[in-house]
């Protein structure tokens, strides 16, 4: 079964150390970052558990981007304060991606093809 | 709308299902108000599709089982406390949908530090028969809530959504109150 798969825990107070990230790019290491790749793994945007680092690397900017294009932000692949802002509003625990693939996003149909 | 990979569903055999929720989940003074709030957030799925819901006595033995429980609870998914994770569900046919204990749950009237628990049973209960996350932020299926906020009506998107699944309530109308966005309707963007 399509189940949520969390490992994810976070107090109160490391919630709001999120808007603390903000405006955080590629490249740079940051303390607290790991606390957004645990997220981001949380919720299927980064596949593997790795043994995440503070750096945000290639696969953060991608998770990121993905997250952002699901929820219609800015694709920029860096954490603006709207993309730290939604990360912080309450949510459902069930995974947006599954097994790498996004379960949000669906490939536009037949009809929007023929238009 | 989305489902879940493989495209789950309850069979066709199972189209009257049966809900409970889990014994000695509210105080006698809370009772009634949370039966009810659980009773409308399942008449208006079944109001947009062919499936029906009936409250069952026996938690063990009713398709759906809902509960609320706090940190670690043994399906492998602890809650997080207040805030964060609200609630999650599994996919046809599981039938659990679980709700994070810690939260301020408002049951009626208005809160702005509450969760209102209609707006997240609506949603979970999409989980129980199928669909996966929206983009579509007015989407019931959309993923988040903010505090203080109330979403129960399902939106062009849920019923699409539903009704692919398992067709819809022929006795019913659309029962949309959010009609897709002009934005979407321009560009095509979503998922549908």
């Amino acid at each position: 079964h399509a189940h949520p798969s969390l490992n994810f825990n976070l107090s109160g107070s490391a919630w709001s150390s999120f808007y603390n990230l903000s405006g955080c790019h590629k490249g740079e290491h940051v303390p607290g970052l790991t606390a957004i790749k645990q997220y981001l793994h949380t919720f299927g945007y980064i596949p593997q558990n790795l043994n995440f680092t503070d750096d945000f690397d290639d696969s953060l900017e991608s998770a990121i981007k993905t997250y952002q294009q699901n929820f219609r932000l800015n694709a920029t692949g860096s954490l603006d304060s709207g993309t730290v802002r939604q990360m912080m509003s309450p949510r459902c625990g069930v995974p947006d991606v599954v097994n790498g693939t996004t379960t949000m996003m669906r490939s536009r149909g037949l009809s929007s093809v023929m238009r | 709308y989305t489902f879940f990979p493989g495209n789950p569903r309850w069979p066709v055999w199972k189209r009257n299902l049966t809900y409970a929720i889990r014994p000695g989940t509210f105080s006698t003074s809370d009772d009634t108000a949370a039966r009810a709030v659980f009773a409308r957030a399942f008449a208006r799925w079944a109001a947009a599709t062919t499936l029906s819901f009936t409250e069952s006595t026996s938690y063990s033995t009713a398709d759906i089982r809902i509960a609320f429980f706090g940190g670690d609870h043994g399906d492998g998914e602890p809650f997080d406390g207040a805030l964060g994770t609200l609630a999650h569900a599994f996919s046809p046919p599981d039938g659990r949908l679980h709700l994070d204990a810690a939260e301020l749950w408002v049951v009626s009237g208005n809160s702005r530090l509450g969760i209102d628990l209609e707006s997240v049973a609506v949603h979970e209960i999409g989980h129980v028969l199928g669909l996966g996350h929206s983009s579509d932020e007015a989407a019931i299926m959309f993923p988040t809530i903010t505090t203080g906020t109330r979403r129960v009506e399902l939106a062009t998107d849920d019923i699409m959504g539903i009704q692919e699944l398992y067709g819809a309530n022929s006795n019913a109308g659309s029962t949309a109150s959010s009609p897709v966005t002009q934005e979407n309707e321009q560009n095509g963007a979503g998922n549908k």
